[in-house]
């Protein structure tokens, strides 16, 4: 039942945290049980919902390392249908000593398995980067919703993460598919904005949603209060905009 | 009597790579001779300066490999002053291969030691991540120049960012001073740019450039024509902006 949803891009800064917090918590809002799993040493998502990550005992490194099951770290968030497997910096340990071991790329997907029908998606917002923790999550998902920024690097990265997508499909997970492209931090006033669009849509084509997400103050605020913008300040523009990419993901679940 | 500075800083998108185009080429237009290396497998430094990575043959990568000195592989730049060790997408075996090499952290600033004199800065820019190349990069440097994007997260990042500089300052380069912390892509508009900045200057206090780099789309624009600013534009105030800092540094470096 549940469909997990990995939000990656290797690119730094295109809007995957922001996407990861405030679609879930659209879709929360929509009573729809939604987990999102912190798979980022740096925990954005974790700080950006509020979690005081020196108050936690354990996080999903506890799960890599065989300390605790998932269902010891799912935790609360303040949406009562969001829930979250909060991170810790000591993940970075994951792309350190687990480098050898036999089985590497699938401990999450097999961390996962027990509760994946809990909850109707299962978001998991990784770091820029292709490494040991991205492969996880990408070899655990059932698909990619790749978030990209109306720039430049951002168009320029997106061959290097079909090219992973390829590779993930042909040694890990083959039934990886791509879920959806986000254009992020949309600026109408620059031609810049506008061509990166063009471009995006020419190499995914119908794979890109129709909703885009504007360049808003408000999702940039509302981390800092540890809230997603629809709690925030819900009549914001960024609000309003994820609000809408999770009515469209819900119509295409329905019909597509 | 070269200067290595590292411009790094671990959070995604802060302006690390378009700093160090448009503060290598400023200090190039000002007749320094300036090396900028490309430690991120990303290449976004190679390609904003206009080097067509699928023409090189090689690459910081063999470098690290021994397959070649930094001699081999400093190539021209669009500006006379301006050299570039280009980056290659191979390089990401330097965290996979090279993590159990005794002198791992070491091999870029050995390989940096014979040229250093050749110019007055040898600016190196990092992947967003605490990895082996960003040790390495620490490592070979007299001191750390940090962007800090004007917005939560970016801020967030600081605590750890300090941490990994105290621990390679107490495992590996005793030397490591920190450079300058430059704010960028202020936005005058809005009071979470105001925030963030007074945050930054109370931790960080004379550390912190006079200079601050607003949010301008010509930085955005330029790396798609292969240019830095300065050449797309100088009369943007993004390309100003970065002027002025090169000059700050310039009489930083006389004078401090
Ligand atoms: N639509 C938007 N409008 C304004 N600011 C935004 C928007 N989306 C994201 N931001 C801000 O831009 C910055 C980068 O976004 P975010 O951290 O979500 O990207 P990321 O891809 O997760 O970064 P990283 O690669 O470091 O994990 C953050 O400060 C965030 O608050
Ligand atoms: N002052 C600015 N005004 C407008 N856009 C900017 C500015 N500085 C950088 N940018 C744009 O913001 C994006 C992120 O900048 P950049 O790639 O330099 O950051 P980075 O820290 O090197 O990212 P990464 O962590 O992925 O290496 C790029 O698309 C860049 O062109
Ligand atoms: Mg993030
Ligand atoms: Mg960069």
């Amino acid at each position: 039942m549940g469909k997990i949803i990995v939000i990656a891009n290797q690119k730094g800064g295109v809007g995957k945290t922001t996407t990861a917090i405030n679609l879930s918590a659209s879709l929360a809002l929509a009573e729809r049980d939604i987990l999102v799993v912190d798979i980022d040493p740096q925990g954005n998502l974790t700080s950006g919902l509020g979690i005081q990550r020196d108050r936690l005992t354990k996080s999903l490194y506890d799960v890599f390392f065989g300390n605790a099951t998932i269902n010891d770290v799912i935790t609360q968030t303040l949406l009562p249908h969001l829930y979250i497997v909060p991170s810790s910096i000591d993940l970075v340990e994951v792309e350190i000593s687990l480098v050898n071991k036999s089985g590497r790329e699938e401990i999450l997907k097999n961390a996962l398995l027990p509760i994946k029908d809990r909850f109707r998606y299962i978001f998991i917002d990784c770091p820029p980067s292709l490494g040991l923790l991205t492969l996880n999550a990408m070899t655990s998902a059932d698909s990619i919703l790749i978030p990209v920024q109306c720039e430049y690097y951002s168009l320029e990265g997106l061959g290097l993460l079909s090219d992973t997508i390829r590779r993930v499909r042909g040694a890990f997970n083959p039934n990886l598919d791509i879920e959806g492209v986000l254009l992020t931090m949309f600026d109408s006033r620059n031609t810049l904005s506008r061509q990166v669009y063009d471009n995006v849509k020419r190499y995914f084509n119908e794979k890109v949603y129709k909703t885009i997400i504007g360049r808003n103050v408000t999702l940039a605020e509302a981390p800092s209060h540890g809230k997603p913008a629809i709690v925030y300040d819900i009549r914001s523009k960024g609000a309003q905009n994820y609000l809408a990419l999770a009515k469209e993901i819900l119509n295409e679940g329905s019909t597509g």
